[in-house]
Formats: C-alpha cells, structure tokens, sequence
C-alpha cells in the first residue's frame, strides 16, 4: 500500500507509538547509527496487529491506530 | 496471551473491589451489574474471589474520570482510549479506570458496552497484559459482543489460568471461543468474497482479508467490521454489476457498498431471486464470463440472470454435471482471476472460468499464505 506522507498522520502514529510503544524523541546517536526508532516501533505494532510488518506508516496501519482501544501499552513496559 | 514482566498478580485468592464514583450514562445498578459481571468471568475459570467493599481501599480501585485524572496517564475525550487498568501490586496497582468522556451503555452495540470493557480491564487489573490473539479479550481492541453470549475465548483462560490455576469448583467450559489457524491443513471455510481487489475468507467469528499486494493475511473479527453482521455465516459474493458484496445467513441477507452496511438489509433470500423452498444456501459466486450469479446449495446450484432480475430456468442442477471433477457438496466458493474455485470442506476445486475443466484441487488455505 502506498505510504502515507500527511504531517498530520504523522503526529497521530507517533502519539500512538509514545503511548502504546514507547516510543521515544530520536536522538543523535540513533540518527548517525542509521536507526530509525519510528520505523522500529512501527513494525513492533503491525507485528504484533498481524498486519504487513513494513515499517512504513501505511493507510492499514493508521487504519488500527485510529480505532477505539484500552490505554494500557502493548508491550509493558 | 501475555502477563507483566515479572508474572504479576495477586499473592491471595481473595481480591477486594470498590466502585469508587459512577458514571452518569447508567443508573448506578446498572454499573453495579456490569462489574460484578466483569469479575465473575474471570472468577469462573479461577479459584479468586472477589469481595466488595464501599469504604476505604480495596485491591481493586475502580472509578470514571475524564482528561488528566490523577495518575499520570490522561485521557483523551471521546474515542481512542477507553479505559486503562494497572497491574496488580500496592497502591494504584489493580485499579482501573473508565474514561468517563465515553458513551457508556448496558444493552445496545451503541456507545461502548461497560461490562465488555470492564471485563477487559479487570484482566489487566488480574495480571494479564494485551493479547495478539484477535478473537482474545485481552485484545486491545474494543469489539462489541452480545453481553447475554459471552464467553470467555481459550487465549484469556489459558492465560489467567498460567497466573493463577483452574477453578477447583466448576469444571471450564469445554467448548470456549477459539482463533481459527490459516494454516490448519483441515480447515474448512464458510464463506469467500471478493471485495474491489481484496480477497474476503469468512471462518467463525472472523475473516481473514488478503490484499493482491500482500502475502500477510490479516485476521479480523467480524463484529469489528460490522457490528450487525452475524457470525458463521453461510455465504457471499461480490455482485461487479451492483458494486455491492452481499452476505448470506439462513434466510437472511446483507448487503455491503464498500465496507458500509447497505441500508434496508437484512432481506429475505427470496428477495434475491430465489425460490421460497429455499431456506439457506452454502455458497455463491458473480460468474464473470456469463454475467449470472450462481447460488449453491450443496450438490445443487441456481443461476440468476442479473441484468433480467429473474431466475435461469432449468435449475437447480447438480454441481458435478456442470464442474465435472467436483466432489462434495459446495461450501464456499469464488472467482477470481479467469478461475472459478469452489471449497468443500477442507479442499478447493480449482476450475477455468471458461471452459469449466478442472485444473487442481488445493487445500482450502491456499490462499492464505501456508
């Protein structure tokens, strides 16, 4: 599916990936290691919702993140 | 199903609760009901018990609150986040919380049902954390069931029983809800459809969709889709004249326009043509090469005239005097790319669209990525 490029969609996954998967703000070190943690954290979420573990936020992706769920993280912490 | 790092869960058999506030969308017996009710799922499987108590702290700190209500963890008005719970432990552990921004309700699939959400989090509150099983409660995913049907699915049982043992009173339930496995080599199908480019296999309570684009099915609950869909249903096709895909359930039938439940529907299966002596059917599929519409009934099938609105004269006929090779009574079946595949039991007969020879016969799970 294509990739999704909205600023909006954006902002939604990564709430949705601070919250349920904690997600944390990218650092330097990430960065020049080549490692992207929304990526990442992006395919522990569509691994564990069985959908294509692509690491890109596609339309299915968001599709789950929007509907209505329990707060508690998927992975606990 | 999962539990907390470390198995956390509570030291005692005997678990307190109290229902610290009420909400405002249920009269408070209402919500009484609902937790008690969510509590005694888990008490059915388990030796806990569970004691109320109406002042001071209990094990179990349940309350409504909206936005930030004290512990760190906001909620976010209407939608998205629900309810969260804490794992056992001292303190906030065990408590759970009902965003009280949510339409609470006791009877209707509107709003968000108190007991499913309840039960749910008092799983949380017990030691289990989310599920990746979707027919599981612990999912974390809200998914409306008929509270008089509930029954606790296999993943959660096995779970709460890792934590805390069976209950040595009742014997479990021997047939609780299970998650059907694409790759069972036995498995059977209820019901497929195409829908705009996508594949739709219908087994229980769920449907796998598969995507031309990708070799992962995704597995989903029915409910989740549709809350008026029925479970276990008997049949769909997708109608290409009609851009409609209609859903089959003895003599009722659903129509869908995209993913949108078609107002009007359920009608009855008469209404599609079909003679009143028939009373359910077992497969159907929109041929693409004649424009007809073939309705199964096991060994014997109709075909319906889409543009004339009317019945084919002649039928039913026997299914293996027209797909030479078949064997069985037809359960599902579909065409898709020039090939007409119709599923019995655990085999689907894979047939030219055209010229009606069989080409293969493969496992109903072809499709599924096994």
């Amino acid at each position: 599916l294509p990739p999704l490029s909205s600023d909006e969609d954006e902002n939604v996954a990564k709430t949705y990936l601070m919250k349920f998967y904690d997600l944390t703000n990218e650092t330097d070190s990430d960065l020049h290691r080549g490692v992207h943690q929304m990526t990442l954290k992006l395919k522990e979420m569509q691994q564990f919702f069985g959908l294509e573990v692509t690491g890109v936020l596609d339309s299915n992706t968001l599709e789950v993140m929007k509907k209505p769920r329990c707060g508690v993280p998927d992975l606990a912490e | 199903y999962t539990t907390f790092p470390g198995n956390l869960k509570w030291q005692s058999n005997s678990v307190t609760y109290r229902i610290v506030n009420y909400t405002p969308d249920l009269p408070q017996s209402e919500v009484d009901r609902a937790i008690e009710n969510a509590l005694q799922v888990w008490a059915r499987v388990t030796p806990l018990r569970f004691t109320r108590l109406y002042t001071g702290v209990a094990d179990i700190m349940i309350s409504f609150g909206r936005r930030d209500h004290g512990d760190g963890y906001p909620f976010d008005g209407p939608d998205g986040i629900l309810a969260h719970a804490f794992p056992p432990s001292v303190g906030l552990g065990g408590d759970a919380h009902f965003d009280e921004d949510e339409t609470f309700t006791s009877q209707s699939s509107s709003g968000y049902n108190l007991f499913l959400v309840a039960t749910h989090e008092f799983g949380h509150a017990l030691g289990l954390s989310h599920s990746m099983d979707p027919g599981a409660l612990m999912y974390p995913h809200y998914t409306y069931t008929d509270p008089e049907r509930f029954s606790l699915p296999l993943d959660d049982i096995k779970g709460i029983q890792f934590l805390y043992g069976p209950n040595p009173e009742k014997p479990v339930d021997p047939t609780p809800p299970t998650t059907p496995n694409a790759c069972d080599p036995n498995l059977t199908i209820d019901a497929v459809t195409t829908l705009r480019g996508e594949m739709m296999f219908f087994k229980n309570r769920f449907f796998w969709r598969v995507y031309p684009q990708s070799n992962q099915p995704e597995l989903t609950l029915i409910k989740s889709f549709w809350p008026d869909i029925p479970d276990n249903i008997d049949a769909a096709y997708e109608s290409i004249k009609a851009d409609r895909v209609f859903i089959f359930k003895g003599e009722k039938v659903w129509a869908l326009s995209g993913y949108d439940v078609v107002s009007g529907y359920p009608k009855t299966l008469s209404s599609m043509g079909l003679p009143a002596t028939v009373k359910r059917i077992t497969a159907a599929l929109y041929d693409e090469v004649s424009g007809k519409t073939l309705f199964f009934d096991n060994k014997y099938y109709y075909s319906y005239d889409e543009t004339k609105r009317q019945m084919d004269k002649g039928y039913p006929k026997l299914v293996e005097k027209s797909f030479v090779g078949m064997q069985g009574g037809v359960t599902a079946a579909l065409q898709y790319r020039g090939f007409t595949y119709l599923f019995s039991g655990s085999n689907m007969h894979e047939f030219s669209s055209r010229s009606k020879k069989l080409h293969r016969v493969l496992r109903s799970n072809y499709f599924l990525g096994c």
